[in-house]
């Protein structure tokens, strides 16, 4: 969940800007 | 140079510093401050210090550190190289600000601007020099915006300490020729040796000199802005040229407190007290729903 | 393609594996606003759920490698179908008749109103706000507000105990839920359990009804 609203609803390249961490 | 620790985390600021001569303990010191990078788009923005005794400035000027802006980087890290060689009697300290920590500091809900994170960094270095007990008696410092109110700001923090700030003082003062090298030096390393986290595919890294009005830059930002990510974290978001090329390119984003044009309103005030028909106002949820932010669900 | 981010109870997650379509999004009258909403339909189990969406603004959603703007979140939950079918009963209450309900719970804007018809547990509870006769074997049904009112008083009654086991803040003082001294239970009296119970079941009922039932 983002603090912010991106104003689209689109692919993105989730993986490669963020390293899921517990 | 060892970089190692901005190459493991490159995404803050990392300071990097000389043993302090011996000498510098016992003899009146001159210090020098000066920044490499301030101007580009990309990469970081390095501040160093260099100092050594007022008895030994002769010896450093001979070295020919005073032309630093004509050198290539291979002399530069050549005479950089001679300043360490000449550990004795000369000191030196950087820190190596990423992209990322200028981009968060001028884009922040506070805003905290250049001049401002330049001036700090200075003060800091300064402070770190004093604290591993140089005895530093003369600080030259090339100025960041206006010489008068940094020579003032920098003379009240070390009122023990003569404080001279001069446009072009990187030509005028060996000491601060000195730090002008090690702090380029320090941004050519920085910028060779970057690792990008971001995966990028087939990266290229002719991204021409990093300068904004470059067009091998301009070419490179357009390149690789992602339009949900924007750029890597090599490029300073806050920079006019990063900005303009999100604002074409990139999705718009919303935060809580970007003020929307569409903001539905309260209404008029006066629509509280004159009667101006039955406002149609819809059955609100129970508190126990408006607590919770939570609403049915009308359509998906 | 819009995605929605759904928190459902764990049993409907087998559900929608079993049987192709076992869930169903549908769209059904509010009973509370008489204006569409959506349920979630539970074919295996004959289950209806209401769906209430979590909406703060300036949120997305990271979807695998996908980002989806608006960051609602979706919840599915029980509701009683009995609510639904109230809002048809009192609709066709006006012509004071006895109707067989497939008469009764006729709707050209929700036409899914005819899955309510599948629900086997509700013919049975049918009598709690209903009158009913039965002719040649077919059963004829009439709305009946005593009934439905003695109805409603249970369930506000469970709603009210509900309340008070999760310590939900009934107080009509300005609280912050952060902060709640100890002897919250003691603060918040009877009455104020009683009326924001009664307002959290209002929000199934129409207007009237909720009006009625206050007085009641």
């Amino acid at each position: 969940l983002l603090p912010c609203e991106v104003l689209a609803s689109r692919p993105a390249p989730v993986r490669r800007f963020f390293t899921p961490a517990v | 140079m060892d970089l190692g620790e901005l190459e493991r985390d490159n995404t803050g600021r990392c300071r990097v510093s000389s043993p302090v001569p011996s000498v510098c303990r016992t003899e009146p010191c001159a210090l020098g401050v000066d920044e490499a990078g301030r101007g580009p788009v990309l990469g970081p923005m390095v501040y160093a210090i260099c100092y050594c005794p007022l008895s030994r400035l002769a010896d450093l000027e001979a070295l020919k550190v005073a032309d630093s802006k004509t050198l290539s980087e291979s002399e530069r890290e050549r005479l950089f190289e001679k300043i360490n060689q000449d550990g004795d009697f000369v000191g030196w300290a950087l820190d190596v600000l990423s992209p990322n920590l200028i981009s968060t500091s001028m884009l922040g809900r506070l805003k905290y601007n250049l001049n401002s994170l330049s001036h700090d960094t200075a003060t800091g270095l300064i402070q770190y020099a004093l604290d591993q007990g140089v005895n530093v008696t003369q600080v030259f410092v090339d100025t960041v915006g206006l010489p008068e109110t940094y020579q003032k700001r920098l003379q009240d923090c070390f009122p023990g300490i003569e404080v001279t700030v001069k446009a072009k003082a990187d030509a005028l003062y060996p000491v601060v020729s000195a730090a002008s090298i090690c702090a380029k030096v320090a941004r050519d390393q920085a910028v060779r040796d970057w690792r990008f986290v971001e995966e990028l595919q087939d990266l290229d890294t002719d991204y021409g000199s990093g300068y904004p009005n470059d067009p091998k830059t301009k070419a490179w930002l357009k390149k690789y802005v992602e339009p949900v990510f924007g750029f890597p974290q090599f490029v300073r978001f806050s920079w006019r040229t990063a900005q303009t090329i999100l604002e074409k390119e990139a999705e718009g984003v919303t935060w809580e407190d970007t003020p929307t044009e569409d903001q539905d309103g309260a209404g008029r005030i006066t629509s509280y007290f004159l009667h101006e028909g039955p406002r149609a106002r819809p059955r609100l949820p129970h508190r126990y729903f408006q607590e919770r932010g939570l609403e049915a669900a009308s359509t998906l | 393609v819009r995605q929605h981010v759904f928190l459902l109870p764990e049993h409907l997650k087998d559900t929608s594996k079993k049987m192709k379509n076992g869930l169903m999004f549908i769209k059904l009258v509010s009973p509370c606003s008489g204006e569409g909403a959506m349920y979630l339909f539970n074919m295996s189990l004959q289950q209806l759920f209401e769906i209430k969406v979590f909406k703060e603004k300036h949120h997305s959603w990271f979807i695998n490698e996908s980002v989806q703007s608006g960051g609602l979140l979706h919840f599915a939950t029980p509701v009683d179908p009995l609510f639904l079918l109230l809002h048809y009963l009192m609709k066709t209450d006006k012509e004071g008749k006895f109707q067989p309900l497939d008469q009764v719970v006729v709707d050209d804007m929700y036409p899914d109103c005819v899955l309510l018809l599948k629900l086997p547990a509700l013919e049975k509870q049918l009598r709690h706000v209903t009158e009913e006769k039965e002719i040649d074997n077919k059963k004829y049904y009439k709305y009946s507000k005593e009934k439905t009112l003695k109805w409603l008083e249970k369930k506000v009654n469970q709603t009210k105990a509900a309340l008070k086991t999760n310590n939900v803040n009934v107080g009509n003082r300005v609280q912050s839920t952060a902060f709640f001294s100890g002897d919250q239970v003691a603060s918040d009296n009877e009455e104020d359990y009683l009326r924001y119970a009664h307002g959290l079941v209002s929000d199934y009922i129409p207007k009237e009804l909720s009006d009625d039932l206050a007085k009641y």
